[in-house]
């Protein structure tokens, strides 16, 4: 549950903050 | 094997040799070249002139050029260490160098710092967290009522900041970390140690000038 995390886990796992996206071909 | 020099290359604005760049990075030369095969395709997606800039960056990111995010525009910023408004092979190579697996946990935890003191001023104040939590829900379909991202950030602060001075600073910050690993999981990508094989087209390229 979002709530039970904290602030900074919910950023680091968002997609929106991953540079995955450089890498796909 | 795979240690191919171009004049051509060696021309590129802010090239460096990847000799150097391996010796200062967790990277290996043939993995600098692969490097390279995905930064000239990168730095020549609009304007190619060989440099990365913030609209390569995005269009890279998102598919779409025009695509603001806080996110993206941080980590442009701290790839363009010169601050010269675009990333060059260097910068490139030196700050992926943080994201690679056997890069040292410390300087993950660091970079991860800059990268949420939105402001840089040296402390993750409560106002940079609460704005990276809004700008990830607004990329999001995830919903939450401000009431409930109040609580998610007084939380986090309440933990963090052990000082309890509004502030989070570098060393609370590595204790949390500690406290938390999985917060640095996207400061590792595993790609980067499987880049030559996504990026092989150096090793089988000529010596030949045309």
């Amino acid at each position: 549950k979002p709530v039970s995390m904290n602030a900074f886990e919910l950023i680091s796992r968002s997609q929106s903050f991953s540079l995955d996206n450089l890498f796909e071909k | 094997m795979g240690c191919v020099s171009s004049k051509r290359r060696k021309q590129e604005p802010g090239y460096e040799e990847p000799t150097v760049l391996a010796a200062e990075t967790p990277f290996t030369v043939s993995e600098v070249e692969a490097l390279h095969e995905l930064f000239k395709k990168l730095s020549n997606a609009i304007i190619a002139d060989g440099l990365i800039h913030r609209e390569e960056f995005q269009l890279a990111l998102f598919r779409n050029r025009n695509r603001r995010n806080l996110f993206a525009d941080r980590i442009f910023d701290l790839f363009d260490v010169k601050r010269n408004g675009v990333i060059e092979f260097g910068e490139f190579v030196r700050s992926l160098g943080v994201f690679h697996p056997n890069a040292p946990v410390a300087d993950k935890i660091a970079f991860a710092f800059r990268l949420y003191d939105l402001r840089q001023t040296g402390f993750i104040e409560r106002e940079e967290l609460k704005e990276m939590v809004l700008a990830l829900l607004h990329e999001s379909d995830l919903a939450l009522s401000e009431d409930v991202v109040e609580t998610i950030v007084d939380k986090t602060f309440g933990e963090a900041d052990t000082q309890g001075d509004g502030k989070i600073d570098p060393e609370e910050w590595k204790e949390f970390v500690s406290k938390h690993p999985s917060l640095i999981k996207n400061m590792t990508l595993p790609y980067l140690k499987d880049i030559t094989l996504a990026f092989p087209s150096f090793v089988v390229r000529s010596e030949v000038d045309e």
